[in-house]
Protein backbone atom coordinates (compact mmCIF):
# COMPACT_ATOMS: atom_id res chain seq x y z
CA UNK A 1 0.00 0.00 0.00
CA UNK A 2 1.72 2.93 -1.24
CA UNK A 3 -0.33 5.40 1.49
CA UNK A 4 1.12 3.15 4.09
CA UNK A 5 4.01 3.40 3.40
CA UNK A 6 4.56 7.02 2.59
CA UNK A 7 2.30 7.95 6.24
CA UNK A 8 5.58 5.63 7.72
CA UNK A 9 8.25 8.36 5.73
CA UNK A 10 6.37 11.40 7.19
CA UNK A 11 5.71 9.73 10.61
CA UNK A 12 9.27 11.99 11.64
CA UNK A 13 8.43 14.61 10.18
CA UNK A 14 5.17 15.01 11.33
CA UNK A 15 6.91 14.11 14.68
CA UNK A 16 9.26 17.15 14.17
CA UNK A 17 6.52 19.48 13.75
CA UNK A 18 4.26 19.00 17.08
CA UNK A 19 7.40 18.64 18.58
CA UNK A 20 8.49 21.94 17.34
CA UNK A 21 5.08 23.11 18.49
CA UNK A 22 5.11 22.02 21.69
CA UNK A 23 8.67 23.49 22.38
CA UNK A 24 7.28 26.61 20.64
CA UNK A 25 4.53 26.84 23.55
CA UNK A 26 6.65 25.75 26.33
CA UNK A 27 9.45 28.17 25.76
CA UNK A 28 10.71 31.17 26.13
CA UNK A 29 8.04 33.64 25.40
CA UNK B 1 -9.15 15.44 31.94
CA UNK B 2 -6.48 14.25 29.63
CA UNK B 3 -8.46 14.63 26.77
CA UNK B 4 -9.68 18.13 27.33
CA UNK B 5 -5.95 19.40 27.32
CA UNK B 6 -5.08 17.74 23.99
CA UNK B 7 -7.82 19.00 22.70
CA UNK B 8 -7.21 22.76 23.97
CA UNK B 9 -3.27 22.36 22.71
CA UNK B 10 -4.89 20.76 19.32
CA UNK B 11 -6.71 23.81 18.95
CA UNK B 12 -4.05 26.11 20.13
CA UNK B 13 -1.60 24.58 17.56
CA UNK B 14 -3.98 25.20 14.49
CA UNK B 15 -4.13 28.90 15.80
CA UNK B 16 -0.65 29.03 15.29
CA UNK B 17 -0.89 27.85 11.91
CA UNK B 18 -4.40 29.57 11.03
CA UNK B 19 -2.48 33.05 11.34
CA UNK B 20 -5.80 34.73 9.88
CA UNK B 21 -8.19 33.07 11.91
CA UNK B 22 -10.16 31.97 8.91
CA UNK B 23 -11.00 28.00 10.51
CA UNK B 24 -8.41 25.71 8.23
CA UNK B 25 -4.71 26.08 7.19
CA UNK B 26 -3.30 26.65 3.79
CA UNK B 27 -0.37 25.05 2.37
CA UNK B 28 1.01 28.96 2.18
CA UNK B 29 -0.08 29.46 6.13
CA UNK B 30 1.87 26.14 6.16
CA UNK B 31 4.88 27.95 4.66
CA UNK B 32 4.52 31.04 6.78
CA UNK B 33 5.59 28.93 9.70
CA UNK B 34 8.86 28.49 7.94
CA UNK B 35 10.26 31.28 10.05
CA UNK B 36 8.83 30.36 13.30
CA UNK B 37 9.71 26.67 13.21
CA UNK B 38 12.85 24.98 13.14
CA UNK B 39 11.51 23.03 9.88
CA UNK B 40 12.80 23.47 6.62
CA UNK B 41 10.11 25.03 3.57
CA UNK B 42 10.54 20.87 2.61
CA UNK B 43 9.57 19.41 5.37
CA UNK B 44 6.43 21.98 6.08
CA UNK B 45 5.40 21.20 2.82
CA UNK B 46 5.60 17.62 3.64
CA UNK B 47 3.63 18.22 6.80
CA UNK B 48 0.50 19.83 5.06
CA UNK B 49 0.54 16.72 2.37
CA UNK B 50 0.63 14.14 5.39
CA UNK B 51 -2.09 16.22 7.25
CA UNK B 52 -4.63 17.13 4.35
CA UNK B 53 -5.53 13.82 4.26
CA UNK B 54 -8.08 14.31 1.89
CA UNK B 55 -5.91 16.52 -0.69
CA UNK B 56 -8.20 19.39 -1.06
CA UNK B 57 -5.45 21.78 -0.55
CA UNK B 58 -6.89 22.80 3.30
CA UNK B 59 -6.23 21.72 6.48
CA UNK B 60 -9.06 21.39 8.98
CA UNK B 61 -9.30 21.11 12.33
CA UNK B 62 -10.68 17.75 12.15
CA UNK B 63 -7.58 16.38 9.81
CA UNK B 64 -5.26 18.42 12.10
CA UNK B 65 -6.81 16.88 14.75
CA UNK B 66 -5.79 13.22 13.38
CA UNK B 67 -2.68 13.63 13.05
CA UNK B 68 -1.97 15.38 16.03
CA UNK B 69 -3.79 12.52 17.68
CA UNK B 70 -0.99 9.95 15.26
CA UNK B 71 1.72 12.15 16.23
CA UNK B 72 0.53 11.48 20.54
CA UNK B 73 -0.20 7.37 19.61
CA UNK B 74 3.18 7.13 17.97
CA UNK B 75 4.80 8.92 20.81
CA UNK B 76 3.21 6.41 23.70
CA UNK B 77 3.88 3.43 21.50
CA UNK B 78 7.34 4.19 21.33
Amino acid sequence: DPNMKGAAANEGVLANFFNSLLSKKTGSP
Amino acid sequence: AGHNTIQEKTHEFFQICDIEDKGFITRRDMQRLNGELPLSADELENVFDTLDSDGNGFLTLDEFSSGFSAFLSGQTAS
